[in-house]
């Protein structure tokens, strides 16, 4: 899967 | 965060802002769908639960407390405060079209399969379709309040300009996350037609916008 990213953005 | 990821917060906040003292200074929810709020408002649910679970910046903390706030402050204007003015006639949109394949697009496309995950996949589906009930109730009234028309734009811009950051993100930094600029790219091709709408009417200073 792909990397979780880092939620980070709203 | 650069420029356009800003620049694109700032746009949300501001259509934010400017719908809900519309209804609060106008004293009337005409012409709004009461239904796309509602899905604003699952969409930031869904997606900043994250409030309690990380930290990532006051900036971003402050800004998700702000959007909840409003978001369901405009829910309660239109439903509650101001309900007599809320035509749910126009307002006619089934949501649970939307609902339901958002609900399963994110079971089975997603990045992980954990209850946060989901959720916030099922957020960024959802946001991209919730304008729709909006959008459909003005084609449907054929007219929006150029205030309204005014709150589409900087929605529509705030997604628009995310892309601009994803772009810039990729290009810098080789981030990429696929589910939310897929999203973001269907997201923005909806208000395409109303870009087109807003440029050569309402700017002519017709006081409102007549769809053909």
């Amino acid at each position: 899967d792909l990397r979780i990213n880092p939620k980070d953005e709203l | 965060m650069n420029i356009f990821r800003l620049s694109g917060d700032v746009c949300h906040l501001i259509a934010i802002i400017i719908l809900f003292l519309k209804i609060w200074r106008s004293k009337s929810c005409a012409g709004i769908s009461g239904k796309s709020q509602v899905l604003f408002a699952l969409v930031f649910t869904t997606r900043y639960l994250d409030l309690f679970t990380s930290y990532i910046s006051a900036y971003n903390t402050v800004m998700k407390v702000v959007y909840l706030l409003l978001a369901y402050s405009t829910v309660g204007l239109i439903f509650f405060r101001f309900r007599n003015s809320y035509d749910s006639e126009s307002d006619s949109f089934r949501v649970e079209f939307l609902l339901v394949p958002v609900a399963g697009l994110s079971f089975l496309e997603n990045y992980a399969f954990t209850p946060l995950e989901i959720l916030w996949t099922f957020s960024i589906y959802l946001e991209s379709v919730a304008i729709l009930p909006q959008l459909f109730m003005i084609t449907k009234t054929g007219e929006a309040e150029s205030i309204t028309a005014h709150y589409l734009l900087f929605l529509g811009l705030y997604r628009a300009l995310y892309l601009a950051n994803w772009l810039w993100r990729f290009h810098t930094e080789g981030f990429y996350d696929q589910i939310a600029v897929v999203s973001g790219v269907v997201q923005t091709i909806f208000y395409c037609d109303f870009f087109y709408l807003y440029f050569t009417r309402v700017l002519r200073g017709s006081g409102k916008m007549s769809l053909p």
